[in-house]
């Protein structure tokens, strides 16, 4: 099973 | 002071309408470099950042670095109402509550201004690193748009898998299975026709088919899009604006639980 991951997983705040 | 002018105005038309459905509400950011937004989508599975550079506007002004809150479907709405081969001029004062488009006709026999309100937007702005991706896609944007397209219309979701034999769409829904596969195509009339495939490394991963269908509303703005693929990272989904800049979609996998 895939969960859809959230784009701020990958990228850190700035 | 704030004062952009560009001349092909339809270039603005068709971002708002290639990311009104995506995002609400956004900050322009305007510097020497350019105009430029970074944005999530309401559920923060996708990311759209855009640059529009300055030496692609007639005349650009910009005294210092400005944010600009809008709403994008209200924006949307006000540029529907300039005319295709309009000429487009922003403009902003210092510390201004609202933003006026000017919209000029090309032949300077109508000129008219609207005015827009602007809002207070607390958005998180994330930084994307440079990366090395495993493959990228080059393939013609209304061709891309055709596949995920159909897809949708079989599944929810899609596997892209690239190897030496191609780039692979595949999806599963109630009704069956659909697999499209592209393979290199270099030898067409048209550069712009032309599928292009760089691998470094095999890479397969699933992805939320309706957010592809809403990045396909940028098709208008680029003959090409490009797919850079990496295991467990964001695609990047990008349409070049001609003379101009960029408009990137990136959209987070779906991953093993």
């Amino acid at each position: 099973l895939k969960s859809q991951a959230r784009i701020a997983r990958f990228f850190r705040s700035s | 002071m704030l004062e952009l002018r560009l001349v092909q105005g339809s270039l603005l038309k068709k971002v708002l309408e290639a990311v009104k459905d995506l995002v609400n509400d956004a900050n322009f950011d305007c510097s020497a470099t350019g105009f430029s937004l970074q944005a999530m989508d309401s559920s923060h599975v996708a990311l759209v950042a855009l640059l529009l550079r300055s030496e692609g506007f007639e005349h650009y002004r910009c005294d210092r670095n400005i944010s600009m809150g809008m709403n994008l479907g209200n924006m949307a709405k006000m540029l529907k109402c300039a005319g295709n081969d309009d000429i487009i001029t922003l403009k902003a004062d210092d510390g201004s509550d609202v933003v006026t488009f000017m919209f000029e006709s090309p032949t300077q026999d109508k000129i008219a201004d609207f005015e827009m309100k602007l809002m207070d937007i607390d958005s998180e702005h994330l930084g994307i690193p440079e990366a090395e991706y495993h493959a990228i896609v080059r393939m013609p944007s209304s061709e891309f748009a055709r596949i995920c397209k159909d897809l949708s219309s079989i599944g929810d979701t899609v596997v892209i898998s690239v190897t030496k034999e191609g780039v692979k769409f595949s999806t599963r829904g109630d009704i069956g299975t659909a697999n499209i596969v592209c393979r290199q195509n270099t030898t067409v009339d048209k550069p712009e026709e032309a599928t292009v495939i760089e691998m470094n490394e095999p890479v397969s991963l699933t992805f939320a088919l309706r957010y592809f269908n809403s990045f396909t509303k940028a098709t208008p703005l680029s003959n090409t899009v490009t797919l850079s693929l990496s295991s467990e990272l964001p695609v990047v989904v990008e349409y070049k604006i001609a003379e101009m800049g960029y408009i990137r979609f990136y959209l987070a996998p779906k991953i093993e639980d």
